[in-house]
Formats: C-alpha cells, structure tokens, sequence
C-alpha cells in the first residue's frame, strides 16, 4: 500500500504527520518513507546525515540508480528513501520526459513486496513530484493545519485530485483530511473544523491533532513523535489514520 | 524599491509578512502587493474576491495583458496584482522562455514610476516563479519560522541567493531574515534565535515577531495586521523592516 502526504499548502505538517504515521506504522509491520522534498525535511526530522556518496531519490528518478539501493535505515524500524536539495533539478529533468509522471511509479515497483506500507512526504507544490507521487498512490491523505489560508487551498486541491483520479490514476483513494496543529478552544479552529465537514462531503474529516511544542521538539530530536513523547492525544488522530488504511 | 519575500520552506508567513508591510507602506507612500503564489493566499488575505473576467499576474506573465490593467484597489489603500491557481500553469510555460527569469522584471518596468514600494509574496518553491521575484527584486526579505526544518532550509536559500545575484541580478541585496512565530519562551524558539545569529554572519536578523493569533484571525478578516490589531509589539519587527528598506 502506497500512500501519498499531499498538500500544496506550506507549512500544514506533511513532513511531521509522515514522520507520526511512519514511526507507528514500523512497529506493526515493514515501513518505507519516501522524502520528495528538496528541503529533505522528512530526511533532517529522522536524525539522518547523508554521506556525500548515498544516492537519493534524485538519482532513482533521473535512473543512476536503482530505488533499493538508495534506501538507508534509520534508528526506528523504519527505512528512508532520503532527498537533498538536488531533488530541486528533477522538476526539470523529468517535465521533458513523455510519461513524466509515472517515473516514481514505476521505480518503486519492485518494492511493493518488500514493504507492507510506503509513504511519500511531497513538498508545497502542485508540480511535477507531487504529479509523481500522486501517480505512484493508491491513498492520499491531505493535513490541513486549522487556520484560513490552509482551508482555502482544500477545495482547489481536491479538484487536481479528481482530475488525477480521471485521467492519470483512477486506483487513487482519498483516505480523508487531517486538521492538524488545532487549537479547539480557539475561533479559527472550530471555524475551520465545520467548513471541512460542511465543505467535503463524503471524505473522511479525521479527529485533529492538537497543537503541541512536543512537535517541533521531536524533529528537533530527530525522532517521530511517538518516540519522543508518547502521549494519547497526540498519537491517537495518526492512529486513526492507520486503522483507516488498513480499512481500505 | 522592489522586494521580494521569499522562502522555499512552506508555512513560514511569506504572505503574512507582505500584507503586515504592505499595509503599513501604503500609509506612508503608494504601495504595490504582488501575489506571485497559485494558492492566492495574498489576494484572499486582503478579502478580494475576483471577477472571472479579471486579468491576474498570469496573464501579465504570459503577456495577454499589462501588469497596469491587471491591479485591483484594495480596500487599504494598497494596490494588488492577484493570483488565481492558473499561475500554477505559469511554471511550465515560461520554462521555454529564452530569458524566462525576466520576464516578471520587464512586465514591472512600466511600474517602476506609479509606486513607491513594490512587495513580491513568493510560493513555498524555487521554481522559476520565485526565480523571477528575485530577479525584478533589488531587495530580499526572508521569513523564517523559529523551527527546526525552517532553520535547516535558510543556508541552502542563502546559496541559492547568491548564485542568482551573481549570475542573473548583481543588483540584488538581502535586506535580512525576520524570525516568524516566535514563542521566545520555548527552547526551541531560543536555539533557533541563537542559531541564525551565528550561521548568517554579516545578515541583519530582525527582531522575532511573536506568534499571536491575532495573524491567523487578520486573514480571517482579509485585513493587514495592524488594521486589524493594532498592537506594538506585533507589528514593530515589521516597522524595523521598512526602517531598513528605506535607508537601502
Ligand atoms: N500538531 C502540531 N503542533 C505544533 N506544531 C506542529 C504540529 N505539527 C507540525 N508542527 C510544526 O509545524 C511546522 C510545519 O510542519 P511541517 O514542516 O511538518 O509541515 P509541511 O507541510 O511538511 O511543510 P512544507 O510545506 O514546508 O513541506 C514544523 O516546524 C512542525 O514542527
Ligand atoms: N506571528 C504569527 N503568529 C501566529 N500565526 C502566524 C504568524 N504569522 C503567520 N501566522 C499564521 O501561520 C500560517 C502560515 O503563514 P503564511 O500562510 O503567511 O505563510 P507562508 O510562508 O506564506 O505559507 P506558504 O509557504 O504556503 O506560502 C497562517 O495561517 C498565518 O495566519
Ligand atoms: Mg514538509
Ligand atoms: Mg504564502
């Protein structure tokens, strides 16, 4: 199962929520996370420094190498297809190529039996390596933090989605919306919290995330967040998430 | 005086930044904000909602109209040229442009005159939308969260930065970095603070601005920060800014 963290929104915490997912999904099973981001935050928030030498997934996409042999593992079960600022060229490199959004696809082939779960932490764009991860899925999930300018991009992404689904790849399933950094005693949250409901019929709305400095204190560890703080009500929303993956 | 605000990594307040200086420039001299970003968050964030029929900067970029047919009043004194997601459809266009980073510096030139500041709110990306602010800019603003993956991402900026002005816009000087969200109180804030000073030698940082909910609920109200609170201590770090731009 293949499962795409998508939001062109900056800053909603696709990278933390890949981390939250991951670290969990490793300990029931075997995980591979997939940094697409050329600020290689999801690489940076495991605690892993690259050596000059490793391949990443530039060069699995640009074919110097192979998807298996750029894969490190990291100190939590979980293994990491790593991404450095170079990424940034593949956007490039890959927009003159004719099936320019199937390359992830079909690179991580191979791996399908390797791995129960694969997740692809995209960066704030709607481009070519989001294209890519959202041809490579059969599930998205869309973390939306809980303020307006996040909330206004939703409607808008979810049309690129269908458009994906109608053309591109029609296995693609919306796993839901993830509200995430919520502030529930505040105006701003509980606004958005019942414009996603009203907004999005028949997508999942999970239960949010609170907000909480254990976040940016656990990528400052280098740690997904279960491992650095394993409180219930930080974990729980992620663990939802999870059992509706393996709903599907 | 053109200045661009830019930051690849998302959710840094880039567009909070611009519409906190724009609505401040616009009552001292006339002000121009340019929303060069697909999501729009500028132009939501100043509550304009567009008719179909408006030119926005995509059809300045594509030259089917002019950067002066395409502002829009604001209800702040400020002039705005909008965004729509058809800027998303900008980036594989101009990529087969000869001089693609410059177009948005030509279509500005006849603008030069009209305003006495220019803001340029960037996407989370450095594609060649971003490219293009940074070339038509002769000053660079960067925000940057006082977080972890926010902090990782400037020194790759910083080199990005130089490699454009030595090679496309020699003109172009860093005005600083403006810590974003500051919570001077956490650990996490404090380091990042401490870590800024000493990675940018010879960078002006600015003084943090604090992390308020007053800024979510201005964009909720499509209003510049200090037309919605007008409180000291969130919009002087702003006013230090625009103290360093006019002595540039
Ligand atoms: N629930 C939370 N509470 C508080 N802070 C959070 C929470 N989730 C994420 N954060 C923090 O918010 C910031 C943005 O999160 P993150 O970098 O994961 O977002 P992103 O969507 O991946 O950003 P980008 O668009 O740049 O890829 C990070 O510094 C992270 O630590
Ligand atoms: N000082 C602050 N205190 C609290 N919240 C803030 C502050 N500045 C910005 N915000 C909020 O943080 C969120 C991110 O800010 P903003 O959208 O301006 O960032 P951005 O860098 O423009 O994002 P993107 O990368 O998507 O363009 C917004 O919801 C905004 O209201
Ligand atoms: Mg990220
Ligand atoms: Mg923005």
């Amino acid at each position: 199962m293949i499962t795409a963290i998508a939001n062109q929104k900056g800053g909603v915490a696709k990278t933390t929520s890949t981390l939250a997912l991951g670290g969990l999904l490793a300990e029931e099973g075997s995980c591979l996370v997939i940094d697409l981001d050329p600020q290689g935050n999801l690489t940076t928030g495991l605690g892993i420094e690259l050596a000059e030498s490793q391949p990443t997934i530039y060069e699995v996409l640009t074919s110097e190498t192979t998807a298996k042999e750029a894969i490190v593992p990291t100190p939590f079960d979980l293994s990491l297809l790593p991404a450095t600022a170079t990424l940034a060229q593949a956007e490039n490199k890959l927009l003159t190529q004719p099936d320019r959004c199937f390359i992830l696809k079909e690179k991580l082939k191979p791996l399908r039996r390797t791995f129960d779960y694969i997740l692809i932490d995209c960066p704030p764009s709607m481009g070519v390596l989001t294209a890519n991860a959202l041809c490579a899925a059969n599930a998205l999930l869309i973390p939306v933090q809980c303020q307006v300018f996040a909330l206004k991009g939703v409607e808008g992404l979810m049309k690129t989605v269908n458009q994906i689904k109608g053309e591109l790849n029609p296995k693609l399933k919306v796993l839901g919306v993830l509200p995430t950094m919520a502030e529930t005693n505040t105006l701003i949250t509980q606004e958005v919290l019942k414009t996603l409901k009203h907004q999005l019929e028949g997508v999942t709305v999970f239960e949010p995330v609170p907000k909480s400095v254990k976040f940016p204190e656990s990528n400052l560890a280098g740690k997904p967040i279960h491992r650095y703080a394993n409180e219930w009500k930080l974990i729980q929303p992620y663990r939802q998430v999870i059992w509706e993956m393996r709903a599907m």
